[in-house]
C-alpha cells in the first residue's frame, strides 16, 4: 500500500500461509493495515474504517510534510488451486483513490469497476463485510448481535 | 434449499459443542428458536465450566469473546473461509483463556491463514511470524521481528 | 452483600481510602462486585447490571445448591467530615430485593424510598449513573457520545 | 450561571492539557462547539505525540481510551467525586500506555478513592491492596492477596 493513513511511504507486507502476527505501541498503525485489507476488498462504509468521508484515508500529512495525493493498497491473492476464475497462477486487487474520493479498481493491473471485484471476490468466499474479519472491540458482536442476524451469519455459510 | 441449512447448522452446532468444550470446559450449543422455521432466530445457549445456563447477555466480559470465539471457529471447521483477521480479540481475557485462544488459533493455522493483530506477549509467541509496527513522525512502518523462541524451534 | 448474583454467602469487602486492585479470572464475579454498588445506590437499568429483570439479580442456584430468596447489598460510607446530612460518622445505605422484583431501602437501617436515597447521596454528589463509575466496555464512551452528551457533563460538574 | 459554567470549563480544560500532555505527550484542550453558547457541545480537540490534529473517532483503541481517561482526570482534579471505580479500563492499552495510567491512578489515589478492576500485572503491583476474585461450583469468593512488593514497603 502507499499513502494509505498513516502509511505515506510503499510498503509491501509478505502475508504468509500460518499465523501471522501483527504487534506494537497504540496508534502506531496496526489497525490501520486491516482498514486497508478491507479498503482494498471493495468496502463502501468510510465509518467502518474510521473516516468521515474517503479522502480522509488518504495520508494526510505533518508539520514537514504535505499530505499525499492519493491512497492505494494492493492484495495479492494466491490462486494455485484455480479459485478464483482466472488463470494466473497469483490474482491481485488494487483500489486507489483521488483527493476527491474517486476510486479506481484493478484486477491483475486491468482497470475494473468494483461490481467486477466483488464478483471475482466471491467466487473465492472472500466478502468485504465478511464475519472472517473481527474488527477492534467487536469480538463479541455475535453475541450482543439479534437471533435473526446470528442465523443469517449460517445462510451466508449455507 | 431447507435440507441444505439444517445440514449446515448440524455440522456447525456439532463444532461449537466440541470446540465450547475445550475452551470454556462447559455445554454450549446452537440452537434455532423455532426448530421448524428456518427463518427464525439461532440462539447460542453457553455454560461456560458447569455454571447455570444464563441467558449469554448475562456472560461476562471474558466469557462472551470465549463464546464468540468458539462460534467462529465452529463455521471455521465446517466451511473455513480464506483468512481470518482478528484485530486485539483477546482484549478482555484473563492469562489462561488468552492461552486457550492463542495455541487454538496456533493449531487451526496449520491448515487456516490467521492475521492477528495482539498486545499480549504469549499470543505473539505462538505466531509463526511476527511484525512490529511502529510511528515516527506521524508515518508507520514495518519491521520483520524475530523473537528467540522462533530460532530455537 | 449477600444473594446478589454469584455471592450467595454474605461477604463483607473492605474498601479503604486509596488504591483498590480487584482481579481475578475471566467470568469469576469482579464485574459483579460493580453491579452490586450500582444495585445498592438504586440504579433501576437492569440492562446495565445484565440482568433483564430484577429479580435475575438473585443468586440462581447450582446443580446442588438452590436459589436464594433474596439479594441484599449495603454500602457503608465515611461520614466523619458530614459530608451527609446526618449525625451518624458512618451512613450505611442498604437495598434488599425479593424474588418479586420488590426492593426496600434502608438508610442506616431504617426502612426508606428509592428518592429519599437518591436526595441523601445526592447531598454526597454520589448518582447511581455517574461518570466516575466507568463499566466494563465502557471507558471510550466519553470520545463516542455527541457533543452535547460531553457539555452535560460539565453541567453536572459545575 | 453562565459564569459558573465558563469558570468550570476554564478550569478542566486547563487540567485536561496538563494531563493529557503528561500521559499521551501531546496537545489537547476542551471547546464548546459555540464559545459564546454554553448549550451547545463541547468538542475535544488531541493530538497524541505530536500527530497532525484528527478527528477524535478517527483515533486508535489505545489513543481513545487515554483520551477518555485524560478527561475524567481532568475533572477529578477541579471536583473529585467521593471514589472511582474503573472496570478493566487498560483494556485496549499497550505495556506503555497501561504503566502510564496506571502510576497516574497511583498519585491520584493518595487523595481521591479509587476501586480498578484489571487482568494486568503491573496495575495489580500499584495497588495499596489487592483482592483476588475466584468462583467455585458457581459462588463467587474473595480473597486478600498479599503481594511481596507490599511486604517490601
Ligand atoms: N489519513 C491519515 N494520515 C495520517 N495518519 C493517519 C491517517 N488516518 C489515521 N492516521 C493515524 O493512524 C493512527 C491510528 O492508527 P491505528 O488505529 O492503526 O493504531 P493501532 O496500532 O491499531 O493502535 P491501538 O493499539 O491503540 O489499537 C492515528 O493516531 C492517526 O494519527
Ligand atoms: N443471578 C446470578 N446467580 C448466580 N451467578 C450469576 C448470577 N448472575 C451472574 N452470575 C455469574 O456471574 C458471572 C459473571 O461474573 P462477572 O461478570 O463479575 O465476571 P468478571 O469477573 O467481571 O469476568 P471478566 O474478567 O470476564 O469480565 C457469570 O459467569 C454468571 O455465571
Ligand atoms: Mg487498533
Ligand atoms: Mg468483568
Amino acid at each position: 500500500m502507499q499513502g494509505f493513513k498513516s502509511f505515506r511511504k510503499r510498503v509491501s507486507i509478505p502475508i504468509l500461509p500460518g499465523f501471522t502476527v501483527f504487534c506494537g505501541p497504540n496508534g502506531s498503525g496496526k489497525t490501520n493495515i486491516l482498514d486497508a485489507v478491507c479498503f482494498a476488498l471493495g468496502r463502501t462504509s468510510t465509518k467502518s474504517m474510521r473516516a468521515d468521508r474517503l479522502h480522509e484515508l488518504i495520508y494526510h500529512g505533518n508539520a514537514s510534510i504535505p499530505p499525499s495525493d492519493y491512497a492505494s493498497v494492493s492484495l495479492w491473492f494466491d490462486n494455485s488451486d484455480r479459485v478464483f476464475p482466472l488463470e494466473t497462477p497469483e490474482v491481485s486487487i488494487k483500489r486507489k483513490i483521488n483527493k476527491k474520493g474517486i476510486s479506481v479498481y484493478k484486477i491483475n493491473g486491468k482497470t475494473t469497476t468494483r461490481e467486477k471485484v466483488l464478483e471475482l471476490l466471491s467466487s473465492a468466499r472472500i466478502h468485504p463485510d465478511g464475519f472472517n474479519i473481527i474488527m477492534q472491540g467487536d469480538v463479541s458482536q455475535v453475541i450482543d448481535m439479534s437471533p435473526e442476524e446470528r442465523r443469517e451469519i449460517i445462510d451466508q455459510v449455507a | 434449499k431447507k435440507e441444505v441449512f439444517y445440514e449446515c447448522l448440524r455440522a456447525i452446532d456439532k463444532n461449537f459443542r466440541e470446540v465450547f468444550k475445550e475452551i470454556a470446559k462447559g455445554e454450549g450449543s446452537l440452537q434455532l428458536e423455532n426448530p421448524l422455521d428456518i427463518r427464525s432466530g439461532l440462539l447460542i445457549q453457553a455454560n461456560p465450566a458447569g455454571k447455570n445456563l444464563l441467558n449469554i447477555d448475562a456472560m461476562s466480559g471474558g466469557e462472551k469473546t470465549l463464546t464468540a470465539l468458539a462460534f467462529l471457529f465452529a463455521i471455521l471447521k465446517y466451511k473455513p473461509a480464506p483468512f481470518y483477521i482478528l484485530d486485539e480479540v483477546d482484549a478482555a481475557l484473563d492469562k489462561v483463556n488468552t492461552r486457550k485462544i492463542a495455541e487454538m488459533i496456533k493449531k487451526l493455522s496449520k491448515k487456516e491463514q490467521f492475521i492477528v493483530i495482539t498486545h499480549n506477549d504469549y499470543t505473539i509467541k505462538q505466531g509463526d511470524r511476527v511484525y512490529g509496527v511502529s510511528m515516527e513522525n506521524g508515518e508507520s512502518k514495518i519491521l520483520g521481528l524475530e523473537l528467540p523462541e522462533m530460532k530455537a524451534g
